[in-house]
């Protein structure tokens, strides 16, 4: 019989990750890692 | 941010966008529910107001900064962002809450080190000053929501913020609930003075009791009480570790005849949604054929004096320890709850006791597992709960992996059951949440720990089966305790529920004992939730309009025989173009319209100076070439 361990799937593959390493790891350059600059301040 | 403007009002309109995946929407609902619970701030489908919170799946966890007055502000729950604090997290930016860590006063609290940090993202770690940014008069929360944690962008192993009270090194960056401070700050900042779903919580500390009464007709009053010589020791709120503190409610029933009743109700309470949760703790140092029934007593126009209500009876209470319960009730008018304890026959050393009551307009937990002797447990081995079955019939259990150096992990596993021969599979779209109980007395102050998974009926393992498939065709074979042989499918879930650090502190681990609360619900209803108010019925423009799509929440109509998109429009926003693909403002409008004054203007003044300057020198050069013509036009300019 497959060990306990073994019979389950980890949706966090074994990572214990914030907010902001989601967002670092995917390339995100936001501000403070997780704002997000409204564009229409720059365009207008 | 300091600015009334980036306020929103106390009930925030919301969509979430059919992007999301179904795990996330049940979890961003669970967290509307933790702020209903504990702030004054309510969420509400869209439905036409100016500005909307719209929750949608684009990449990674992000927010804007209070109310920006966009009409549509995006928040966004990417892939794994679909967790009850990072959506709490996301929420308090976009109520207008920036990282605690940039409050004005940050480096009296945390060193920030500079040379760990990622190249480029230092100024991450920037400072708002307090003509920006309000503290609201609260200290420094290193157990705030919004705190980084100690690794946030560093180039290696090493933190890059350090506590300046080494205790809290580790206690940054919890993705729990809110904390007390979190809440503070919330309610201030919005005028709180009450929240939509909490109703009432004792510790039974003061003497007031909060206001709890001792019904007449029964033989016999409950006592508060410190402790009792039979059992318990101490009471659950404080578990005797304050002196001449710690107090509970307790029915003595070694003495008295078999029979014997004695009622505790609490105050009038006032329903707002119409369903609620009671939990307290019950401690039975009596007979084993001592029991408690929980009453409502319900008044109405037709029955003013009020109506009793058996609501649950509990029988055979486990002996020795306090036990946690809960009790669901469906009450609309204004009620009480009461707490009757009834005296079985047999003797009794004791009686029975209640201690931390909190009733909530909140939805009870389907099951609880109740984990004694955890402490041996934690770092030592794996446990798996008993058999539960959910709502719509399908069995499962939960599995803990305590063995591991830092973390706990949980797993779901759906299990063979009574009910499958007459259950969809694969299971689809159940959603199981795990709450890690954090058992301080008063549901406000909780940080409980949750995690949620759902069932996706498409979703295929390595070999090609698929996952939630009926765990006889595609699980293995195990056995309960009792030798009974059962299947059990493959175990879905987390290895990083919380780190065992975080389990010891606060008060999961409560006179050795450990909550799990399951909840296990169909969320297929949540397949489509993105509902734009529609009035134009589009039905009878099918052909025309079947090859348009109109973007930004555009509706197509046909005029003229041509398809067009009529483009959603708020009070200073609004969207043009052939498929709604620009967008306007009144805030660009002002911008533009001032900018192009001030530019004609100074182009203008630019002119008129270069002009006078100009006819000056002309003028100066034929005075002084014609004398006779000074006298006249000297003061001409």
């Amino acid at each position: 019989l497959p060990a306990p361990g073994e019979f389950v799937k980890d949706i966090d593959e074994g990572l214990d990750r914030d907010i902001f390493d989601i967002n670092e790891d995917l390339g995100l350059d936001l501000f403070e890692g997780d704002i997000k600059l409204e564009e229409q301040g720059k365009n207008s | 941010i300091i600015g009334d403007n980036y306020r929103w009002p106390h009930t925030i309109p919301y969509v979430l966008e059919d992007s999301l995946d179904m795990n996330a929407k049940g979890v961003i609902l669970n967290a509307f529910e933790r702020y209903r619970l504990k702030t004054c701030i309510d969420f509400k489908p869209w439905s036409g107001e100016a500005n909307y919170i719209s929750v949608f799946k684009e990449s990674g966890c992000w927010s804007s900064v209070g109310n920006r007055h966009v009409g549509k502000q995006q928040l966004s729950i990417g892939d794994n962002c679909d967790r009850i604090a990072t959506v709490q997290h996301e929420f308090l930016h976009a109520l207008g809450f920036w990282h605690e860590q940039s409050r004005a006063d940050r480096d009296d609290y945390v060193t920030i080190v500079w040379d760990r940090i990622l190249s480029g993202r230092e100024h991450n770690f920037n400072i708002y000053d307090d003509s920006v940014s309000d503290s609201l008069n609260v200290p420094y929360d290193y157990t705030s929501v919004m705190h980084y944690s100690k690794t946030a962008f560093q180039n290696g192993t090493e933190p890059t913020i350090v506590t300046r009270i080494s205790d809290f090194e580790d206690v940054i960056g919890q993705r729990m609930d809110f904390s007390d401070y979190d809440l503070l700050k919330l309610n201030r900042l919005y005028n709180c003075s009450s929240s939509l779903s909490f109703m009432d919580s004792c510790d039974f500390e003061l003497d007031n009791i909060c206001g709890m009464i001792q019904s007449s007709g029964d033989s016999a009053d409950w006592q508060r009480v410190s402790q009792v010589l039979g059992g318990p020791e101490n009471d659950h709120s404080n578990m005797g570790q304050c002196k001449d503190s710690g107090f509970f409610m307790h029915f003595n029933t070694s003495s008295g005849n078999a029979g014997a009743t004695a009622m505790l109700e609490s105050r009038i309470l006032y329903p707002k949604r119409g369903f609620q949760c009671l939990e307290f703790y019950l401690y039975n140092s009596g007979g084993e054929s001592d029991h408690v029934k929980i009453y409502t007593r319900e008044y109405t126009a037709a029955h003013p004096e009020g109506v009793l209500t058996l609501r649950r009876e509990i029988n055979e209470i486990p002996t020795g320890s306090w036990q946690l319960y809960y009790v669901t009730l469906q009450v609309t008018e204004k009620f009480r709850v009461a707490f009757e304890g009834l005296k079985g026959p047999g003797s009794s050393s004791g009686g029975l006791s209640i201690d931390d009551i909190n009733l909530s307009e909140t939805r009870c937990p389907h099951h609880i597992w109740h984990i004694q002797n955890f402490t041996q447990l934690l770092g030592s081995q794996n446990v798996y709960s008993p058999p539960f079955y959910s709502p719509e019939g399908y069995a499962y259990q939960i599995y803990l992996n305590l063995n591991s150096l830092t973390n706990v992990g949980i797993y779901f596993h759906l299990i063979s059951g009574a009910n499958d021969d007459q259950l969809q599979w694969p299971c689809p779209w159940q959603q199981a949440t795990m709450t890690l109980l954090d058992q301080n007395p008063d549901i406000r102050q909780r940080m409980s720990n949750q995690r949620s998974i759902t069932t996706d009926p498409t979703m295929t393992d390595d070999n090609g089966s698929y996952f939630w498939d009926r765990p006889s065709k595609v699980g293995v074979v195990a056995s309960f305790p009792n030798g009974t042989q059962f299947s059990r499918g493959r175990g879905y879930g987390t290895s990083a529920f919380i780190t065992h650090e975080r389990m010891k502190s606060r008060e999961f681990i409560k006179g050795d004992d450990v909550y799990i609360l399951l909840t296990v619900e169909d969320i297929s209803y949540l397949n489509s939730t993105s509902n734009v108010p529609d009035p134009v019925p589009t039905s009878t423009i099918y052909n025309a309009c079947s090859e348009v799509e109109c973007q930004n929440g555009g509706i197509c109509t046909v005029h003229e025989g041509r398809a067009e998109c009529k483009c959603p429009a708020g009070e200073d926003w609004w969207y043009m173009g052939q498929r709604c693909e620009k967008r306007g403002s009144t805030h660009d409008t002002i911008v533009i319209a001032v900018s192009s004054t001030v530019t004609v203007f100074a182009v203008m003044l630019i002119i008129t100076i270069v002009s006078v300057y100009c006819t000056r020198r002309k003028y100066r050069k034929k005075a002084s070439s014609n004398p006779a013509l000074d006298a006249q036009n000297q003061h001409a300019f």
